[in-house]
Formats: structure tokens, sequence, C-alpha cells
């Protein structure tokens, strides 16, 4: 049974995306099956697995539109455990569209159901805010993977991400609860994250995950090659923390 | 009559809201008088400017539920002619409620005519989503500044604002144009961001600032201590690279 794992956090540029892609591409070499959803209308997840969005192939929004399940859309990367379901600017169009649709909340939750026993992790990617796409996910996940920028506005951000997850928690999915808080864009020699790194880890104790990914140009550059930066500089610090972390994430998941 | 520039990028983590601050405090000192809208609940730009979010203040959700004027939501900040109109959480709420409002596009337009004659500026800070609250910002302004990292996303993310800002010229704000596209986090060390750099200034020339804003520590250490960076260390090259980007902004909007 698939573990679904919702990739959120409002604020903006923290590092979701290079998480979803880099976590799920280090689990897929580590031999787990894994699901990708982009639920992102900026489609960057889609792009940088290597999918062309002007491509001919069907996405998230038909299976939101209720015209196409999970089954017809996924899509093979270049990775053999690694399937994704891509994402275009169309998207856009169904989070307005949803809205008056009954159990406007569940649509993602009831499409998974029939792929679930396919994979190990099914990551979805979220866009930088609250709406109707990120409660989907929400609502269709058993567990939050948080991504936290060492910066001011990133830490600031948190309250209000845990009001909504604790919100959805009561009201729509009694099953959700953190993953995890995953440190990202770390720089050591940076007063400013170092005093960020103390204080999230005085807060949140074991939730933080005990590896946090470095500043790395790899994972940066990446993108541009439509790769994950396994295969892009698998011997990059960037790459080799996010293989850290898929370990990290199996151990916490095991038991 | 003052000049209202939405600081627009639905990529998150850009630096819209280091510019909207910076740029606006940069004009404050230069002697213009300047409005901040904070349109973003994160209220990042609220918490950027010194003002403590849980303080018993009136927000901009005020003004989008027709409680409040303009002027009997504004703040003095710690700049003399740097004036702000704060955000909190509640204003998710507004996204939601706006919808099934007659003209909801338009409700900052029409708020903001009150006080248009009092200012030289008035910028607004977007949340890094095309949401009603983003759309009423580019329907109430008469040009956008697009702040864009030197990074392969935010580059793959102009084509859809663009999109969006060309279909708000066509249907709900004719006026619309842009002031210009600002680089931001610019590293001359780091390939990537030099190969960003050629290609935004190759296709939309003199559109693109000739100042770009370098990755600096002090513009990431301003906001914990809720200042911009002129009064956090003016010496600081983040600093002084949004001064000259103010001066060329005054250039720019003198004829
Ligand atoms: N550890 C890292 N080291 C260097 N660059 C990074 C790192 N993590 C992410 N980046 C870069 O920082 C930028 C922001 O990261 P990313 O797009 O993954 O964040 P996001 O939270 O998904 O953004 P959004 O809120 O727009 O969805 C991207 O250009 C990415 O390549
Ligand atoms: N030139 C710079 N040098 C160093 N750090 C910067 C610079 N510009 C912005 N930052 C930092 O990068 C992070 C992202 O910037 P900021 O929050 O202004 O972006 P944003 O586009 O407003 O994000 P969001 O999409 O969440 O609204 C912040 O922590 C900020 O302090
Ligand atoms: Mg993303
Ligand atoms: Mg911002």
């Amino acid at each position: 049974m698939g573990r679904i794992i919702a990739v959120a956090n409002q604020k903006g540029g923290v590092g979701k995306t290079t998480t979803a892609i880099n976590l799920s591409a280090s689990l897929a070499i580590l031999d787990k099956k894994i699901l990708l959803i982009d639920t992102d209308p900026q489609g960057n997840a889609t792009s940088g697995c290597g999918i062309d969005k002007r491509g001919q192939h069907l996405t998230l929004y038909n299976i939101y539109a209720q015209q196409n399940s999970i089954s017809d859309v996924l899509l093979k990367t270049e990775i053999k455990n690694l399937d994704l379901i891509p994402s275009t600017g169309d998207l856009v169009g169904a989070e307005v569209e949803l809205i008056q649709y009954p159990e406007r909340e569940f649509i993602l939750k009831k499409a998974l159901g029939e792929v679930i026993d396919q994979y190990d992790y099914i990551f979805i990617d979220c866009p930088p805010s609250l709406g109707l796409l990120t409660v989907n996910a929400l609502v269709a996940a058993q567990t939050v993977l948080i991504p936290v920028q060492c910066e001011y506005y990133a830490m600031e951000g948190l309250t209000q991400l845990l009001k909504t997850i604790n919100l959805i928690h009561r009201s729509l999915n009694p099953a959700l609860e953190i993953e995890g808080l995953l440190l990202t864009m770390f720089d050591s020699r940076n007063n400013l994250c170092n005093q960020v790194v103390e204080e999230i880890r005085k807060h949140f104790n074991e939730k933080v995950f005990a590896i946090a990914i470095p500043r790395n140009i790899a994972l940066a550059e990446a993108p541009s090659h439509g790769k994950p930066a396994l295969l892009y500089n698998i011997l990059s610090r960037g790459a080799q923390t996010y293989l850290e972390a898929a370990k990290e994430l199996i151990t916490n998941t095991s038991h």
C-alpha cells in the first residue's frame, strides 16, 4: 500500500519542486516504485523530469475535469521506477472550475484509489498557495513533507501552514500527519541560516530530518537539462544529500 | 497623480517582497511619497517593514470586505515618506469571498481612487499565484514590475506570466504595461546565472533594468530586524543597488 506524501509550503521558492523530484528519483534508484504528481500549474516538476509541457500528452487537468483516470495520464520518465503525472498552465482553470463541484476537496484522493497499490510512495508537488489544488493534495495524502528554506520569511510562514494542516486534519482528513520538515539551501557559513536551523530544530525536534540539504549549484542547474540531480551529476553534494534524505525517509516510514 | 506599480510573478521566492520593500524605501529616501500595499496573505511586506502582524490594526482584508477605506487602514512606517497597507492570513478568506462579488476584479482599483493623488508611487506586493488578489493588483496598476531570479524555473515561468498580463490588458485593464524586468539574486561567478541573464536581456532588451540586484546577505537578514536594507545596513551592496534601481525607475517614469 503506497504512502501518499504531499510536498507543501505556501512560501514560495523554498525547494518544494527540487525536493519532490530529487527525493522521488533517489527512492526510485533505491528500488522503490514511485509516482510523482505535479499539481502546480507552473509545471516545474514536469519540466524538471524532462517532459515537454507543449507535448501532446494528457495532464492532471484531465483528471480534475473527470475526463481521464490516473493510469490514462501517467508518463514514464528516464528513471525506471519513476512515473509522473504532468501539469501545464491549464490547471489554473481547474482551480476555478472545482469550486462548484460537490466534494471538490476529494477529487484527487478518489482518483488515486485506482493506483495506490502499484507504488511504494506517491509524492504530490504543491504550488505556493493554500488553494483548492493544495487542499486536494492534503486531503489525498497520509503525510506532509515541509521543505523549509533557511531564511527568515520561510520560518515566519510555518505558523500559517501548520494552522492549515490542523484545519484539514480536523475537517477533511483525520489521518493527515507531518512526515517531517526538511531544511533546504543550508549554508553553514551564513549566521542567519544557522540561527534559523537552531530555531527550527529546537521547536520541532525529531520532526526535522537529520540531514539538511545544502545550497548546491547542481540542484539549480539540473532542471535546465530536464534531469534530477542524480542523472545530471551524481557525485554532487546536492544529489548525494537527497540520496541520504531518501534513506532517512525509508527508515522513518518502515515502522 | 501617483503611479501604481504591481510587483508580480507567480514563481515563488524570486524576490517580489524584497523588491517591493527596498524600492519603496529607496524612493522614500529620495523624497518621493510612497504607499506600499501588501496583498499577500503571508504578510511578508508587513513584517519586513517592522509591523507586528498580531497587532490590533486594520488590514487590507477590511478594505476587500468593504468595511473600511484605504485611509482608515494605512500605517506610518519608520521611514518618513513610506506608508503601508498591512496584511495578515485573514486575506486568504477574501480571495474566496470575492468570487461571488460583482466587479470582483475592480475592488482594489476603486479603493485606491481616494488616495492616488497623495502619493508619487504606489507599490503592490503580490502573492506567488495568479488568483483574484493578483488580478485585483493587475487591474488597479498602470504597470507591472517583474522580479526575475537568475535561475531556470524562474525564466520558464515568464511565458505564463506574460500571457496573464496580456489577458488582463485585453479584458480588464487596457492601460496595463510592463514597467520592467528586474534581475534578482544575481551571482556573476555562476554560469547558469550568466546564461539566464543573457537570455533575458536578449529577449526583453530595454525592458530589463540596467541594474541587476546581486545576491547579498543584508537583503536576507534585514527582514528579521523588520527593516528595509537601507535602515539595516545602508553600505551593503543590496541596499546600494536598490537605491540605484530606484533612481533608474525615476528616470524611466519621468517622461
Ligand atoms: N539546495 C539547493 N541549492 C541550490 N539551488 C536550489 C536548491 N533547492 C532549490 N534550488 C533552486 O532554487 C529555486 C527554488 O526552488 P524550487 O523551485 O524547487 O522551489 P519551490 O518551493 O518549488 O518554488 P515554488 O514556490 O515556485 O513552487 C529553483 O531555481 C531551484 O533550482
Ligand atoms: N538579492 C537577494 N540576496 C539575498 N537574498 C535575497 C535577495 N532577494 C531576496 N532574498 C531572500 O530570498 C528569499 C525570497 O525572497 P522574497 O521573499 O522577497 O521573494 P518573493 O518572490 O516575495 O517570495 P513569495 O513568492 O513567497 O512571495 C527571502 O528569504 C529573501 O530574504
Ligand atoms: Mg515548485
Ligand atoms: Mg513575497
